[in-house]
């Protein structure tokens, strides 16, 4: 555990707590992406499956456990308690662009040919892809609310500092963890044009972000 | 389990 680990893990768990929250208070889950929240728990519960397995540490422990119930339930208030406000005509990516390939690339490039560690590399690469569809929604709003740029930059953070993280961990313990850190770096990309505008518009305009 | 990665980040 280094500070940049521990920070990008504090970051991912702002910005799920910070999307919890937004919705729970206004009661309502407009411009928020249901499918991206589905393709986050899928994540979480791919990867999670080592908790029957290993036992890495008690903050290890916790923390999946806590990342499994949040993103369980933030899937729910969307398409249960306040389903009335989801905003599913603008929410059209197509899951299984993403799914396809995501699946074909984990059978093809992970560590063991084994049922737990394909589907460790399967969310892994899901990961990197999952923000798509809340990406893509913004896009076709033109617009998204404050509090949604903000969990937007939070999970955009963590994923930086988990890089960061991987160059510590590199120089200090020779840990390097291939898929992991190339997938990461891929995501990592998808954030920078979104980290510009949130930089260029919802912080010095303090509004709604809007697009050109 | 054998053959299989630690992963401990999360």
């Amino acid at each position: 555990m280094n500070i940049f680990r521990l920070a990008g893990d504090v970051s991912h768990l702002v910005a799920i707590i910070i999307l919890l929250l937004k919705i729970w208070r206004s009661k309502s889950c407009a411009g928020i992406s249901g499918k991206s929240q589905v393709l986050f728990a899928l994540v979480f519960s791919t990867r999670y499956l080592d908790l029957f397995t290993v036992f890495v540490s008690v903050y290890n422990v916790v923390m999946k456990v806590v990342f499994l119930a949040l993103s369980y339930a933030t899937v729910y208030l969307i398409y249960m308690r306040f389903r009335n406000s989801y905003d599913s005509e603008n929410d059209t990516f197509r899951v299984e662009f993403l799914l396809v390939p995501v699946i074909g690339l984990s059978f093809l490039e992970n560590y063991a040919f084994t049922p737990l560690e394909i589907l460790w590399t399967f969310s892994i690469f899901l990961e990197a892809v999952a923000i798509m569809p809340q990406l893509f929604m913004i896009t076709k709003t033109g617009e998204a609310e404050s509090i949604t740029t903000h969990y937007l930059f939070f999970l955009g953070l963590y994923r930086a500092l988990y890089i960061a993280n991987w160059v510590w961990r590199y120089h200090m313990e020779g840990f390097f963890d291939q898929i992991a850190v190339v997938s990461g770096v891929v995501q990592t990309i998808f954030y920078c044009d979104f980290f510009y505008l949130y930089v260029t518009r919802v912080l010095r305009g303090k509004g709604k972000m809007s697009l050109p | 389990a054998e053959g299989e990665a630690l992963h401990d980040e999360l």
